[in-house]
């Protein structure tokens, strides 16, 4: 800084300016990253696609349809505009299925959950959503297993079994809030959805609509409060 | 709260936008564009320290006697955030999954003199 220039909140020499946006640059990137509990930024590997990204947020809210957001959908396909969050830190978590091994008539889905999420916070709620399709007329059960890996060994054991009808093509939704805690409580990161059909029917999921109709986990979740001790 | 302009010397708030693109972030933060990274910054004389609407609080109430009562021992003041809000983020996370959180308390709307 030219001579004589001085910090005026410390009275230190101020940083010439190029100087000090490099430092706010930092201190910004360290802020945001140590507020979300990352070490580092994340290498995205694979990114979802637009279409399955839209679908989970109009799914997720179309249970509270918000005016701020579904008129102000842009047509362009953008993301709604976030509304002002409160103060406690919350997160609202979509979790896409990687697909397992299947056959023809069982598939597993694999959902992930970050170590950073997984470790500090609460489920207050988690919700798996099925895009069905339906090869004709008539209903078609369909058993739903949540499984987990069995502490004692390399097995999967089943958390809880569901069994649908379906009639129709469309979304069907099914709580596997309780199912993501005690995986988070066992330290573990990966929900397995087990899908069995008849063994006429073929796959349950639309994979024709991949792109957009594709399994996710739409989770709410809080960061636990550090334990405080209330002294008087 | 005042922002800052020009050379002005008094607490105000000093505007500081970090676009995410220039950062390289663009890929994995989704929304919004960047982070009105603000801060506050400037002298607080004495007799700004404590004006009821900077930062008016029960301290400033306790200082004014103490100012009122005995000059010298008035601490000094600084220039400090009054209004803050949430920085809403969606991004995605290392595994693919994409978060949507609000961190509070992120983005300074006004500063004032303790």
């Amino acid at each position: 800084a030219p001579k004589g220039v001085w910090c005026p909140a410390c009275g230190l020499t101020a940083l010439a300016p190029a100087a000090q946006r490099d430092v706010l640059i930092a201190l910004a990137k360290q802020s945001i990253l140590s507020k979300l509990r990352l070490q580092d930024r994340p290498n995205i590997t694979q990114m979802t696609s637009r279409g399955a990204l839209l679908t989970a947020l109009r799914r997720t809210r179309v249970q509270h349809v918000d005016a701020a957001i579904s008129p102000g959908m842009p047509r362009d396909g953008g993301i709604p505009r976030l509304r002002p969050g409160i103060g406690l830190q919350e997160y609202e978590i979509l979790s896409f299925a990687e697909s397992g091994s299947s056959t023809s008539h069982r598939v597993h889905l694999h959902f992930r959950f970050a170590q950073e999420l997984a470790g500090n916070t609460e489920i207050l709620q988690a919700t798996l959503y099925l895009f069905w399709a339906v090869p004709g007329p008539g209903t078609h059960p369909v058993t739903v297993r949540l499984l987990q890996p069995d502490p004692m060994g390399p097995n999967m054991t089943v958390a809880s079994e569901t069994q649908l009808e379906v009639q129709r093509p469309g979304w069907a939704t099914l709580d596997v809030g309780q199912a993501v805690q005690s995986l988070f409580g066992q330290g573990s990161q990966r929900l397995t959805v087990e899908l069995e059909v008849l063994e006429d029917w073929g796959s349950p999921l639309l994979a024709s609509h991949r792109d957009s109709h594709w399994p996710f986990v739409a989770a709410q979740a809080r960061a636990r409060m550090p334990h405080r001790v209330q002294r008087r | 709260g005042i922002d800052c302009s020009g050379d002005s010397r008094m607490c105000c708030r000093k505007e500081f936008f970090v676009d995410f693109k220039e950062i390289g972030w663009e890929d994995w933060i989704i929304q919004p564009e960047g982070y009105h990274m603000n801060y506050c910054v400037g002298l607080c004389p004495l007799h700004m320290a404590g004006i009821p609407g900077l930062a008016a609080s029960f301290h400033t109430a306790v200082l004014n006697l103490i100012k009122a009562n005995n000059a010298d021992a008035a601490v000094d003041s600084c220039c400090v955030p009054t209004q803050r809000r949430p920085l809403s983020l969606l991004y995605y996370d290392r595994d693919g999954n994409i978060v949507k959180t609000d961190i509070p308390d992120m983005i300074v709307d006004a500063c004032g003199c303790t």
